[in-house]
């Protein structure tokens, strides 16, 4: 464990807390997309199948209950709780997220390590997870007003990305045989979808201005 | 040699 990889995990983890704070104490998820979280819901139940059969450490094991608990229990929140899921945008968050599912799933299928089920499903987790932030960025940017509790959400979620690459490349040069291409090309993939929003994002911080996202 | 299904990262 290097400390861009735990800098890493731990946006990633503040990222889910930040979003539960909203949904939890102010009872809203204006502006969250529950396509998004039901894609993250779907990498990480298809991603940690191992869970309870390859143990890593404790950490690991910890980590991958809390984005499990978290990632379904947002999407409850947002599906069947009574206040929370009036507040949710459903007009505006149309993307079909359907249309992801499928493809990253055949991909996972034809470009693998390895042929084995879970194998492929991590795979298909990865694949999925890169594109999973699409309908959350194409909500952003229909949304007027844009509160800071889910701008600093894809800020987190994006910075946790950045920070995985900058792990890889340790990784790289210090562990002998550490080369995953796949792992490494769909996170830079799912890195560069942040792009626009880390623009904007900075911008509306420099200029002290309410973010807002151009069509 | 590290095994490639060892998937320590989360």
């Amino acid at each position: 464990m290097n400390i861009f990889r735990l800098a890493g995990d731990m946006t990633h983890l503040f990222s889910v807390l930040v979003l539960l704070l909203k949904i939890h104490t102010i009872k809203s998820c204006a502006g969250v997309s529950l396509k998004t979280q039901e894609l993250y819901a779907l990498v990480f139940a298809a991603r940690y199948l191992d869970i309870f059969t390859n143990y890593i450490s404790l950490y690991n094991t910890v980590m991958k209950l809390i984005f499990l608990g978290s990632s379904f229990s947002i999407v409850w929140y947002m599906r069947y709780h009574k206040i929370v899921r009036r507040s949710y945008d459903k007009d505006q968050d149309t993307f079909r997220h359907y249309f992801l599912i499928l493809p990253c799933l055949l991909l996972a299928l034809l470009i693998n390590e390895k042929f084995t089920f879970k194998e492929v499903m991590w795979t298909f987790s990865l694949y999925l997870e890169a594109v999973a932030i699409l309908p959350q960025l194409v909500l952003l940017q229909r949304t007027r007003n844009i509160d800071n509790l889910t701008g600093q959400y894809v800020f987190l979620l994006g910075a946790y990305r950045a920070l995985y690459i900058l792990n890889w490349v340790y990784r790289y040069f210090t562990e002998p045989h550490f080369v995953h291409w796949i792992t490494w090309v769909s996170g830079l993939v799912q890195t560069l979808l942040y792009a626009d929003f880390f623009y904007y994002y900075f911008q509306s911080w420099k200029n002290n201005q309410k973010l807002h996202l151009p069509a | 040699v590290e095994s490639d299904d060892d998937h320590d990262e989360l």
